[in-house]
């Protein structure tokens, strides 16, 4: 770790903090509870307190901004610098700054805070069911008052909640309207604007009338992101238009093509090469939460860390359990000591063959023991085994958020670090004796973290050390065709799907039956991607279809955003 | 699967453009977080500069020290980052 010269530091412990304006991103109350989170990380292990002002002047003014906002460091549009702070002081001192052309999120995609509805401002659920068909953002299907909406739970007609998504058709945000909604058309200088619009202002936000004169009443606010517009770009808040025509061709989702940095975009007319209307597709977003703890760090006197897994170190990247690393506890307690009584030690991690969560099974009469059948013994493994000389694994999947290659009975790990290389060969009849040496596929039940392992027309479930199985595949419903379970999806908690040749089936976990209305054809669902994957699994929010040694990502929106190589990309080698 | 697609680059309006070459890119971020301005002021030539900025980045990075421009150092320098300096100023 390190500090800024001088050793800049608070003198007081009760630092105070006031958040002066909101991104159009996430709902406030998100925000709110983002930042609180983010200090939280700091007043976890020291003695500082940190106490929320909403007038006046605070230790720490956080604001959201873009390009020049006021500072000598203008920010660089989407990417690149996500925000910045000032060390302990006075005046601009302490105070933290977000870029809002980057999209903020909580690392994971658009978070949707629902409006009225009956979901009492849940968060939408994606995906969601509605009438049989599939959503991954919020939608106005349905409605013949084109308000978007969503379900907050995966299948609305089965449990009926729903909300409506922020749009500026039901509020707005700042300004000075008290969140009443956009009214068009508006008169602004005597023109008439029939949706939210940048002009007149030099920050780049939009805003509306919320009465149907600017120019008589003044009264206005900003519009809200919609999860279905597009980010920069020429069409800020517009809608990606589908399909469109790109240099002639005909696109029904977000591409990557014409550009050279890979980023996904979408026309937002009809015909890009007419209009040239266009801008970037929402994506995993950067985390709001992760950004601001590393922010308030700064804040609070720590400069950048050298070491890569560090909170402090220098370049973003999204964990999603996120504890304090040692480096960042030492430098905080190096300028502010450590808290006084009990000190709660960062989350340890958690052994993923250790089931710590209760087991709403344990009674389930369907998973009852059955006598465990080793059918491997403890081989020694041969050190000289590399990953990385392997072209084709037996199956890959995540445990415990880190990456698992199966071959030949032995296993390598890849910790979830950017720069780590795989650990192993490790045998598997080691750490999951009942195994075969053969895996075809493995999955992590993300609700009670029970590890299932298919091998030919067997599965068997490990609760840390204790397993289940073999038992046969047919008990889950699946066909006795299947020859072997060659991938599987999780799917929200409790679901999952298992691939096989060219189809897949969902299962639900926890009835351990297959649902109604599968199998259904992969290449239907999952376009663009191999139908003969022989390794599909999920890894950081994105699908993988491995064959041979290549590989395809799908993101959420089940786009293959990168075709690479297993070897290089995922293995590091 | 494997043939490689023949991908045409177009100019996006309004998009921002960062039309510079990757030794541009290099000294852009080599100023802009610290590591050349130290360097700078300690007298060195230039050729010397970059290539002791860069090494310098690579240690605080945790790359390989080469003090060359090269792929790893280039893709570190366009990830996402906090804009306070790594090296203070």
């Amino acid at each position: 770790y390190k500090t800024f010269d001088g050793d800049l530091k608070w003198d007081h412990n009760d630092v105070t903090y006031r958040i002066l304006n909101y991104s159009p991103d996430m709902d406030s109350s998100v925000i709110d509870d983002a930042f609180a989170r983010a200090f939280k990380v700091w007043s976890d292990v020291t003695p500082l307190t940190f106490t929320r002002l909403f007038d006046g002047t605070a230790d720490i003014m956080i604001s959201f901004g873009k390009a020049n906002h006021g500072d000598p460091y203008p920010f660089d549009g989407r990417d690149g610098l996500l925000a910045h702070a000032y060390p302990p002081g006075n005046g601009i001192q302490g105070d933290a700054h977000f870029d809002d052309d980057e999209y903020w999120t909580l690392g994971k995609g658009p978070v949707v805070k629902t409006l009225f509805g009956n979901a009492n401002g849940a968060l939408c659920h994606f995906p969601f069911t509605f009438e049989g068909e599939s959503y991954t953002t919020c939608t106005t299907k349905g409605r013949s008052d084109n308000l978007p909406w969503c379900a907050t739970t995966a299948d609305y007609n089965r449990d009926k909640k729903y909300g409506f998504c922020p749009s500026e058709l039901l509020k707005t945000f700042g300004g000075n309207a008290n969140g009443d909604k956009c009214v068009f058309p508006f008169v602004f200088l005597e023109k008439e604007y029939n949706s939210c619009t940048t002009e007149g202002r030099s920050d780049g936000y939009r805003w509306c009338a919320t009465t149907d004169s600017f120019d008589k009443d003044k009264k206005y606010g900003f519009c809200p992101s919609r999860d279905t517009t597009v980010i920069g770009g020429n069409s800020e808040g517009e809608p990606c238009h589908f399909p469109f025509v790109f240099l002639g061709k005909e696109y029904d989702s977000c591409t990557s093509e014409g550009r050279g940095d890979g980023k996904l975009w979408c026309s937002t007319t009809g015909n890009y090469d007419n209009d040239n209307k266009w801008g970037f597709c929402p994506d995993q977003g950067y985390s709001l939460f992760l950004v601001a703890a590393h922010e308030f760090g700064h804040a609070l006197g720590l400069d950048h860390s050298s070491i890569r897994e560090a909170l402090m170190y220098p370049m973003y990247s999204f964990v999603e359990d996120f504890s304090l690393h040692e480096d960042d506890i030492e430098g905080i307690h190096y300028l502010y000591g450590s808290k006084t009584g009990p000190v709660p030690s960062p989350t340890p991690p958690i052994d993923p063959t250790t089931d710590s969560y209760p087991d709403p099974d344990e009674t389930d009469a369907t998973n009852e023991p059955e006598p465990t059948e080793t059918t491997t013994t403890a081989q020694p493994v041969d050190p000289k085994k590399d990953a990385c000389k392997m072209t084709k694994f037996d199956t890959i999947t995540t445990i415990n958020g880190a990456l698992y290659f199966f071959k030949d009975g032995n296993y390598w790990k890849m910790p979830g670090k950017n720069d780590a290389e795989p650990k192993g060969p490790f045998a598997i009849s080691e750490k999951w004796p009942a195994l075969p040496a053969v895996i075809d596929s493995a999955f992590e039940d993300l609700l009670t973290k029970k590890l299932y392992f298919f091998s030919g027309t067997r599965f068997w479930v490990y609760t840390g050390q204790s397993v289940l199985g073999p038992r046969s595949i047919e008990k889950l419903n699946l066909p006795s065709s299947i020859q072997k379970v060659e991938g599987a999806l999780q799917r929200g908690r409790g679901k999952v799907l298992l691939f096989s040749g060219e189809n897949f089936w969902r299962l639900d976990v926890k009835a351990q039956n297959i649902d109604r209305g599968y199998p259904k054809r992969t290449d239907v669902v999952f376009g663009g991607v191999p139908s003969d994957a022989h390794d599909v699994f999920q890894y950081k929010g994105h699908f993988y279809f491995c064959r041979d040694h290549f590989y395809w990502r799908m993101n959420s929106r089940r786009q293959v955003d990168r075709v690479g190589y297993v070897k290089y990309d995922l293995l590091k080698c | 699967w494997s043939l490689p697609l023949k991908s045409i680059f177009v100019t996006f309006p309004g998009d921002v453009v960062k039309n510079m070459t990757d030794t541009e890119l290099a000294e852009g971020y080599l100023e802009k977080f610290g590591y050349m301005d130290t360097i700078h002021r300690s007298g060195f030539e230039s050729m010397t500069s970059t290539s002791k900025a860069l090494k310098k980045m690579q240690r605080q990075m945790g790359l390989e020290e080469t003090g060359e421009l090269d792929k790893p150092t280039l893709e570190a320098m366009k990830q996402p980052r906090c804009g306070v300096p790594d090296v203070a100023n």
